[in-house]
């Protein structure tokens, strides 16, 4: 449980940046 | 009910818990191992000490019984500075955002304002799409009128070169031209009759 | 600052640790050794109570170097001090994964959004331009076709 909140806890600090990434690539690639 | 502190999970990358537990585990080692020591020195010097009668497990029942006693304490110190260290050190107060999740409180977007914000971008986006094909629409007629403007200034042109041919000549206005022809013909024709009859 | 409290609560811990551990309660439990050996009995307990002290600090030490714990506490409390002015609850992970990461988009849309607005009113505007001279080119092809009609009659 507490390596499950740990693990959780490091995504969500660095996942948001890395799917922001991933939604605007798939934006700009819809725009183009 | 046990608080998991994710967020503090979040922000240490541990759980503030399993932090004590570490601390717990390493001081009782301490504690532990010294106590060996402890004994082994003594066991030591009993060996060491003529007509002494301590046996070594009269040592280990004093060890045992000091270490209850100190361990019992040990625990009850412990939880008293667990909670204080988890509750003013190893906790994040309520009003206190981390800077990765700063986005958080610039933009705190519902789920129905986060929707209307995609909707609105799709139909910019739909909006875009028709200005493109109107784009494309308005200049492939572009295109096809200056085809037909050329087709029809060449018409026009030829009218004007025609015509501009008659004035070099000095035939000046075309109708008045085509009406004299006309009626020369006609006195022609006239004439060629009258030299017929005359000649039969 | 909680690198400070957290040195304070632990020595604190020590402190009562040890002074649970008195030199009175050691005699009293190893007494059939302190009967015969009063002074080694003392010198032993104060070798206890010293080498206890030590390896506990030293795991402290090695605690808060493995885990950056002072690095760590002294950036929360940069946070918490920026933190001050602020009332009531901040966000926290609502648990909806999907849900939480619209905030992480949001800044994003909004530029899409207005990078979308501006596209599409230059368009609108060049579209605009170019109907101009479509309805333009309309006009002057009549035009040529009523001047070509005219000729074409004055012929007839």
């Amino acid at each position: 449980f507490d390596e499950l909140i740990v693990e959780t806890g490091k995504r969500r600090k660095q996942w948001p940046k890395k799917i922001l990434m991933h939604a605007i690539q798939t934006m700009k690639a819809e725009q183009e | 009910a046990v608080d998991p502190m994710a967020y503090e999970a979040q922000f240490f990358g541990f759980t503030p818990q399993t932090c004590m537990l570490r601390i717990y585990l390493a001081f009782q080692d301490c504690l532990f191992e010294v106590m060996q020591v402890v004994e082994a020195v003594i066991l030591r010097k009993v060996d060491k000490m003529p007509d002494c009668n301590i046996t070594p497990s009269q040592v280990r029942k004093c060890t045992e019984e000091f270490l209850l006693f100190v361990k019992d304490r040990f625990d009850k110190l412990f939880d008293k500075m667990e909670e204080v260290l988890l509750q003013q050190v190893l906790s994040i107060p309520e009003n206190v955002l981390l800077p990765e999740d700063k986005v958080h409180e610039q933009y705190p977007y519902s789920p129905e304002q986060f929707r209307a914000l995609q909707e609105e971008i799709r139909q910019l986006q739909l909006q875009c799409r028709a200005e493109a094909a109107a784009e494309q629409a308005l200049r492939a007629e572009l295109e096809e009128q200056k085809v037909v403007k050329a087709e029809l200034e060449k018409i026009l042109q030829w009218f004007n070169d025609l015509e501009k041919t008659f004035r070099e000549q000095g035939i000046g206005n075309l109708k008045e031209c085509l009406s004299f022809l006309t009626q020369s013909s006609k006195k022609l024709q006239v004439v060629m009759k009258e030299v017929e009859q005359k000649s039969e | 600052g909680r690198a400070q409290v957290f040195t304070t609560v632990v020595d604190a811990f020590l402190e009562e640790l040890v002074a649970a551990g008195s030199y009175q309660k050691f005699g009293r439990c190893y007494r059939c050794f302190y009967k015969l050996q009063p002074q080694l009995t003392r010198s032993i307990y104060d070798q206890f109570i010293s080498q206890l002290q030590s390896s506990i600090q030293e795991e402290i030490q090695e605690l808060k170097s493995e885990g950056n714990l002072e690095g760590l506490f002294n950036s929360l409390d940069k946070i918490v001090e920026e933190a001050k002015d602020r009332e009531g609850p901040a966000w926290r992970p609502s648990g909806i994964p999907e849900q939480d990461i619209h905030s992480a988009l949001v800044p994003y849309l909004l530029k899409h959004r207005s990078y979308l607005r501006q596209v599409l009113r230059k368009k609108e505007e060049e579209n605009r331009k170019v109907a101009e001279s479509v309805l333009a080119g309309r006009d002057k092809i009549v035009e040529l076709q009523q001047l070509i009609q005219a000729h074409k009659q004055a012929w007839q």
